[in-house]
């Protein structure tokens, strides 16, 4: 419930996670200036899953969902 | 619900199952039970049956290890992840696996429950992916629950036997517990148990979930109750929050629990005579408090009570019919709250928008106005 402000930490344990868990992939190459950026696709994505509201952006309540102890298979997407 | 890609599943109804090794946090026949009692979740949906074996390879094998574990998914110490498992197929597919760093439990909310952790896992390798149905045993977040009254969501149970068809052995002599459906916001008849305000946001409560509305979000966000107050009941009689930030109050039957964010306030639950009201009120329908008055309104039946916060005592000349302050009401007060200097009676599937100062009645909405359906 109390609002905190989001840490670079908090950005970073995001990413991994988003890695983990929703396919995020490292950009490499020519890295793209326009358009949504991969990170802000995928948190759209577990936001979505999650029923949270969708910003695109990394905020306390999706952050409190990324902290709950939870199961290791990928969400939305098949692990082959 | 969801399944893997192609609908992966087994190709025959009996499945072998092994215990490789077992965790020091439980005793050894702690966890045959659990894991037993685990794969029975999906047996008794479906034709499938499950053997148990003691050597050689089974179709789902069962450890536990800690971070890397052989199978390149390496654990991630305590907290996190708890556990994965493989969709079916040769090899390691079926096979579950769970973190050691983890403390795994029989019942106690304190460490994870590893029934409800392994029936989780097992349906991933029975065939079926995460479900992004909060009240499903499938959603991929951990929720306590007890393990002895679990009953199996309705959105699994379509999710297996969408793979595998039902159970065709019934015992005819067994009523089978019916799965917990999940509530529709939308849904014009429903009738909820509470709705109050919590700093800025709209709260409306039914049966094990409760809906969140934000001023930021016109679609209200469903969880549930025990996710955000894991000490709190559930299917609650009536809610509403106190003039100090932050602390919402829970009422059923004869208990109230006090909660600041997601803890329980120290000496909670506590009995309704400690809000004032007599011993002969077995449970309250409703409650509010008017911040113009600095009075919290219970109702129950056909009467209510004014308790004033600040003299700790409940006001004389109450309780009060409803009909002698509130025109229009159609029955008991079901739920309650104020929003925006208006207050909202809800009575059934109507919400009832009054001036408390003059009793006077505006509008009578559908009880999910708010809930932007």
């Amino acid at each position: 419930m109390p609002v905190s402000e989001v840490t670079a930490q908090d950005e970073s344990f995001a990413e991994t996670y988003l890695k983990k868990f929703f396919n995020l992939t490292e950009e490499s190459g020519p890295s793209v200036r326009r358009g949504i950026s991969p990170v802000s696709k995928k948190l759209s994505e577990m936001q979505k899953f999650f029923g949270l509201q969708i910003t695109g952006t990394l905020d306390s309540d999706t952050l409190a969902v990324m902290k709950k102890p939870r199961c290791g298979v990928p969400d939305g997407t098949v692990a082959r | 619900f969801s399944t893997f890609e192609n609908n992966l599943k087994w190709q025959k109804n009996s499945l072998t199952y092994r215990i490789e090794n077992y965790t020091p946090d439980m005793s050894m026949s702690e966890v045959d039970d659990s894991i037993e009692k685990a794969l029975q979740v999906w047996a008794k949906v479906t034709p499938l049956r499950f053997t148990r074996l003691y050597s050689g390879t089974a179709d789902i094998m069962i450890s536990f290890g800690g971070r890397a574990h052989g199978d390149h998914y390496p654990f991630d110490g305590p907290g996190s992840t708890l556990a994965h498992a493989f969709s079916p197929g040769p090899g390691i597919g079926g096979d579950a696996h769970f973190d050691e760093d983890e403390t795994f439990t029989l019942r106690s909310r304190k460490g994870f429950v590893l029934f409800m952790v392994a029936a989780h896992e097992f349906g991933h390798s029975l065939g079926l992916s995460h479900s992004d149905d909060r009240s499903a045993l499938m959603y991929p977040v951990y929720t306590y629950k007890n393990p002895d009254t679990f009953v199996l969501p309705q959105d699994d149970v379509k999710g297996i036997q969408s793979l595998y068809g039902p159970n065709p052995v019934k015992n005819p002599f067994v009523a089978e517990p019916q799965p917990p459906p999940t509530p529709d916001a939308c849904d014009s008849t429903i009738v909820l148990d509470a709705v109050t305000t919590l700093q800025g946001e709209m709260l409306f409560f039914k049966d094990s979930f409760f809906w969140r509305s934000t001023p930021s979000s016109r679609t209200p966000q469903q969880s549930l109750i025990t996710n955000l107050w894991p000490k709190a009941p559930v299917s609650i009689d009536a809610a509403y929050e106190s003039q100090q930030p932050g602390k919402i109050f829970l009422f059923k039957r004869q208990h109230v629990w006090a909660f600041t964010g997601s803890d329980l306030v120290p000496g909670y639950p506590k009995s309704l005579t400690s809000v004032g009201l007599p011993r002969g009120v077995k449970n309250i329908d409703a409650a509010l408090y008017d911040v113009d008055s600095g009075k919290t309104l219970f109702f129950v039946g056909n009467s209510y009570f004014s308790y004033d916060d600040a003299r700790k005592t409940m006001d004389n000349g109450f309780p009060k019919r409803l009909d002698q302050t509130f025109s229009g009401l159609p029955g008991k007060v079901t739920a309650a709250f104020q929003y925006r200097g208006f207050t909202y009676l809800y009575s059934g599937p109507h919400m009832f928008e009054y001036n408390l100062k003059t009793g006077r009645l505006y509008r009578v909405l559908r009880n999910n106005y708010f809930l932007h359906c």
